[in-house]
């Protein structure tokens, strides 16, 4: 944990009295190592650390009793507070209120899609899922089993153009009763710019009020390009991390932040459609910092 | 009296972030630029840089393939990561280069996982062998390979995503690999792990992992048409000696090279 990866560096401060301004920065550099360690995109780290630096100066450490520890206060409270404002619920307009989730290939979108069926029909909300990956084998099959373990509506697509499946299973949803629309889509490169295209005009006809941007928890310095292209894209409205189960550091949830402004609504943690849960930005901070 | 760039912050800095960008991770980095900091300039030192990185992901090549009818080849690797799709681009370089294939959908746990590697099965026009959803992976490959005994073909092992965290997935893994070497010690002659390009330093713990529980012969790292350039790659190669036998760039049936070092690493500087 990041105590002990700090130790070493901390422990010879409290033999010196008063820090230097030496002193701080090689500190600095092991915190910057440790968030580089956990994923999280070098500009971003760079940028991260001339704040904890500022905040460093600002509360006198150099004069500290404990300075380790202090530096390691700033540095969790500073992660808090911009992850913090990441925190947000998903938002409902229209009705149907329409939820596409999108992403890169394999990053949990289906299964997502399923799990986020579950949670809202939980939250009694009566939710029909779309599958508009027609090209990747088998994507239909696995949503419309994905829609009989969740026990919710499933639109079955009678064209196999993405578009029009979004343009009309809305439409359907509306007659058939269902307030919420899951749109599950093909993953996708952000640097693809046909899909992209294609992307954009699914969500014109399907007037989303969620785009949900559904990332791989593990994704590691290509985080931000890949966020801020779909973002500027797209205008995503929020984010879901999945896969955060596994001992990632999760510092792409920082990164895919900084880049976009744009909050990280829900955490995968497994395979179960139950395996979903809201986004705490304390417990996602002290596990980027190791 | 020679210049070097050890005294040059701004090129150190620049080197540093290129392979911080490129996912080789913090402690690979520092070995690097501590390897190449006696070089006179930028140019010079990433061409030592090169040499360097060339060096790690040659390994001595291994012998030919084992004459055992048939020759088996396992994929695992952590949840969406490509396993599937790549099996069904390697079955089709076996048909392309003559041989006969079949695949095994040794996944039975994914919602329409057996679909999806059936509908490659139908499209390469291969056999494939599969089970019901639920059943015990080991026995499905178990079956598959005595019920091909003899046959002078290739057998691709499909297996579920599993995090390397999930002890029981992991001993589920092991078990397929026990239950084959009951048929031959020999099988599964190649355990192919599939590695994510755009996946951070835990591609790392991934390999290192897996690796307790099987012995992995190889890597195929995919998604390599994204923008993420693969360091990752490096720390593995360096640590576990495990070759690099192929590259996924797309979501097509052709999209698949053999690794090439020189190709790899001239990419990650251009
Ligand atoms: N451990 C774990 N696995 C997950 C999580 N979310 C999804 N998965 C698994 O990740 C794999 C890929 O999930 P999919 O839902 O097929 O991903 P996708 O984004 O729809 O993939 P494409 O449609 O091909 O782009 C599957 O094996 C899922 O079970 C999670 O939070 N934790
Ligand atoms: N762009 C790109 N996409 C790929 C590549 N390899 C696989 N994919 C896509 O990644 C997604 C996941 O591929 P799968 O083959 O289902 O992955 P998997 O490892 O079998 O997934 P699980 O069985 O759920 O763990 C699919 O959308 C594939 O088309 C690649 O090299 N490039
Ligand atoms: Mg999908
Ligand atoms: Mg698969």
């Amino acid at each position: 944990n990041i105590q002990n990866s700090f130790s070493k560096i901390f422990r010879k401060w409290r033999s010196k009295g008063k820090l230097t301004e030496e002193d701080l920065d090689r500190g600095l550099l092991e915190i910057k190592n440790a968030l580089l360690e956990a994923d999280v995109n070098y500009d971003v780290v760079k940028e991260f650390i001339e704040g904890v630096k500022e905040s460093a100066e600002g509360e006198e450490i150099l004069y500290a009793l404990n300075p380790g520890q202090m530096i390691v206060k700033i540095v969790f409270d500073e992660l808090v507070k911009i992850l913090g404002k990441a925190k947000k619920e998903i938002y409902f307009k229209g009705n149907p209120a329409v939820i596409m989730l999108l992403g890169l290939q394999g990053s949990g979108k289906t299964t997502t899609a399923g799990k986020l069926a579950r949670f809202l029909t939980k939250k009694n909300r009566k939710t029909m899922l779309v599958p508009a990956d027609t090209r990747r084998p088998g994507a239909v099959e696995q949503l419309k089993q994905i829609a009989e373990q969740a026990g919710v509506g499933f639109y079955k697509p009678d064209t196999d153009n993405p578009v029009e499946i979004a343009r009309k299973a809305p439409k359907v949803a509306y007659i058939e009763g269902y307030d919420t629309v899951i749109i599950d889509t093909q993953g996708r490169l952000h640097v693809d710019d046909k899909l992209m295209q294609e992307l954009k005009k699914m969500i014109k006809v399907a007037k989303p009020s969620e785009k949900l941007f559904v990332a791989d928890g593990m994704t590691g310095q290509d985080a931000v390009k890949i966020a801020e292209t779909f973002n500027n894209n797209l205008d995503i409205t929020g984010v879901i991390l999945t896969k955060m189960d596994g001992d990632a550091r999760g510092g792409a949830a920082l990164s895919i932040f900084s880049v976009t402004k744009k909050p990280i609504k829900l955490i995968g943690v497994g395979e179960k459609l139950s395996d979903i849960e809201q986004f705490y930005p304390d417990r996602i901070a002290s596990r980027i910092l190791g | 009296l020679g210049k070097s760039i050890a005294k040059d912050k701004i090129v150190i800095e620049e080197l540093e972030r290129t392979l911080i960008e490129a996912d080789f991770g913090v402690q690979i980095t520092m070995d690097i630029i501590e390897a190449v900091k006696k070089s006179p300039d930028k140019k010079s030192a990433i061409e030592e840089i090169k040499k360097y990185l060339i060096n790690i992901l040659e390994l001595p090549e291994k012998e030919e393939r084992s004459e055992t009818k048939p020759y088996v080849v396992m994929f695992v690797g952590v949840n969406g990561v490509g396993k599937t799709t790549t099996i069904a681009k390697m079955a089709n370089i076996e048909l392309k280069n003559g041989n006969d294939a079949s695949l095994v959908a040794g996944d039975t746990f994914r919602a329409a996982a057996i679909e999806q590697l059936t509908i490659w099965s139908e499209r390469l026009k291969i056999p494939i062998f599969k089970g019901e959803y639920g059943a015990d992976p080991a026995s499905i490959a178990y079956r598959a390979i005595s019920e091909s005994k003899g046959e002078n073909r290739i057998i691709l092992i499909d297996t579920a995503g599993r995090l390397h965290t999930n002890k029981n997935l992991m001993m589920e893994m092991e078990k397929i690999v026990r239950v084959l070497k009951k048929i031959d010690d020999k099988y599964p002659n190649e355990i192919l792990i599939v590695l994510d390009a755009s996946i951070g330093q835990n591609n790392i713990q991934q390999a290192k992992q897996f690796m307790v529980y099987v012995p992995l012969t190889g890597i195929v790292m995919t998604k390599l048409d994204g923008t993420a350039k693969g360091g990752s790659i490096f720390p593995i190669v360096r640590d576990l000696k495990i070759p690099v036998k192929y590259i996924g760039t797309g979501e097509g049936i052709d999209d698949i090279s053999p690794f090439s070092s020189e190709e790899f690493v001239n990419t990650l500087f251009p």
